[in-house]
């Protein structure tokens, strides 16, 4: 129910004076979700997969990970999808640890690292916010997941 | 520079004391239509000048990065069930980097267009090309982080948004020398990623995850053709039933949590 606690917390018009946010008068509550905007939200690409090989090409950093209890854009959703970039494999399939637990699962290809999270929701730091600090570390520093 | 002093957040109602910066507030986008974006940055909470610049944005389309990636993620603070304070994410990401949250596109959140029209026109073009425009401005308002090692975070739909804006910096830098965005890479989560494969994806998880039956798992691959523009209500028709009577009251983001009363 955290989301109700921010529909509470940004509306207070001490917190948007605070945050110098609202400073025109919108004629509606902050929300955290717009429902005019999702319900006619126009041009939307089919595949995003186009674009990663050309980020790929231009030599980003790339990481996509999944929580693996999510049911929306489930982990078997982004995986069916990467499959299909035929990337080279450059670090086969192997569990990552944190805290001495399972962290996940991860495999590295040649311009893009998959992870799942395990036990995360579709906000993996909300449910898992250590495993998640982990992976988010390990981006940073350009560093494969900690195998132990 | 001086309006970046005027951005300073001295401390928010019920915020523990903490050691560093934030700022938020609004950076204009289109003039003509009067979009206008709002950000929040946390800076990190040791060295922020050697630290990284992260953008984080979230999905929906529509959802705010305040609510979600800033309030009940990543950021540095949590909010109290009576949202009467604050208290400290001991994971907050801002112990390794710079966190900006940006409120995209016009219409999510604080952001805003003095064009209603633009609320029931947005999409992922406009949404990169303002977000890139966001970024320009900010960086002439803190100039402290141009050339900064830069990555964009984001969850979702975001799938979308991160790697479309990424493409866009690309572009951007190819065309101008010496520019200031110093885009280093990307991380996303849940991303939606492509609307065949994902659903495909999607499907065979509520199958291996016992969400749905034998028989509706088959009804869906029958009847959905994924490849489609629009699904078609015999395909409707059996997703409608999967989730109104297979998947029981559960939070679909996270499927061993209840619904919030």
């Amino acid at each position: 129910c955290t989301e109700s606690y921010a529909e509470k917390y940004y509306n207070r018009k001490d917190v948007q004076k605070a945050m110098h946010a609202n400073t025109t008068g919108i004629p509606y509550k902050w929300t955290a979700c717009s429902d005019v905007l999702i319900k006619n939200w126009k041009d939307s690409e089919n595949s995003m997969l186009p674009t990663y090989k050309y980020l790929i090409a231009a030599g980003l950093r790339i990481w996509v990970f999944s929580g693996d209890t999510d049911s929306v854009v489930p982990v078997t959703a982004t995986r069916f999808s990467l499959n299909h970039l035929n990337l080279p494999i450059k670090t086969r399939w192997y569990p990552w640890y944190t805290g001495g637990q399972v962290g996940g699962w991860t495999e590295v290809y040649k311009g893009l690292t998959f992870a799942t999270v395990r036990g995360a929701g579709h906000e993996v730091p909300l449910f898992q916010p250590k495993r998640a600090f982990t992976l988010f570390q390990s981006f940073l520093g350009g560093k494969e997941l900690p195998k132990s | 520079v001086k309006q970046k002093e005027l951005d300073r957040i001295w401390a928010l109602p019920g915020q523990p004391k903490v050691g560093f910066s934030q700022f938020s507030g609004y950076v204009t986008v289109n003039e003509k239509h009067g979009r206008a974006l709002f950000y929040w940055l946390t800076e990190a909470t040791s060295f922020p000048e050697k630290k990284p610049l992260v953008l984080w944005l979230n999905g929906g389309p529509g959802c705010s990065s305040v609510a979600y990636g800033a309030s009940e993620e990543i950021g540095p603070f949590r909010i109290n069930k009576t949202a009467s304070s604050l208290y400290l994410n001991k994971y907050s990401w801002n112990r390794e980097a710079n966190l900006l949250f940006l409120e995209s596109p016009a219409g999510v959140g604080f952001s805003y267009t003095n064009t209603s029209s633009d609320l029931k026109d947005s999409g992922d073009k406009r949404t990169a090309q303002d977000a890139l425009i966001f970024l320009l401005r900010w960086m002439s308002r803190f100039p402290e982080y141009k050339y900064r090692e830069f990555y964009i975070a984001g969850e979702s739909y975001a799938g979308h948004y991160v790697p479309q804006l990424a493409k866009k910096i690309v572009e951007y830098n190819k065309a101008h020398s010496n520019p200031i965005i110093n885009l280093k890479g990307f991380i996303v989560g849940n991303a939606v990623t492509d609307n065949y494969y994902d659903s495909i994806g999607t499907v065979t998880f509520w199958w291996t995850h016992a969400i749905i039956s034998d028989q509706t798992y088959k009804s869906i691959l029958k009847n959905c053709n994924f490849s489609a523009e629009k699904a078609s209500s015999a395909c409707d028709d059996a997703v409608y039933y999967a989730m109104n009577h297979e998947f029981g009251d559960i939070d679909q983001y996270s499927i061993y949590t209840p619904t919030c009363t």
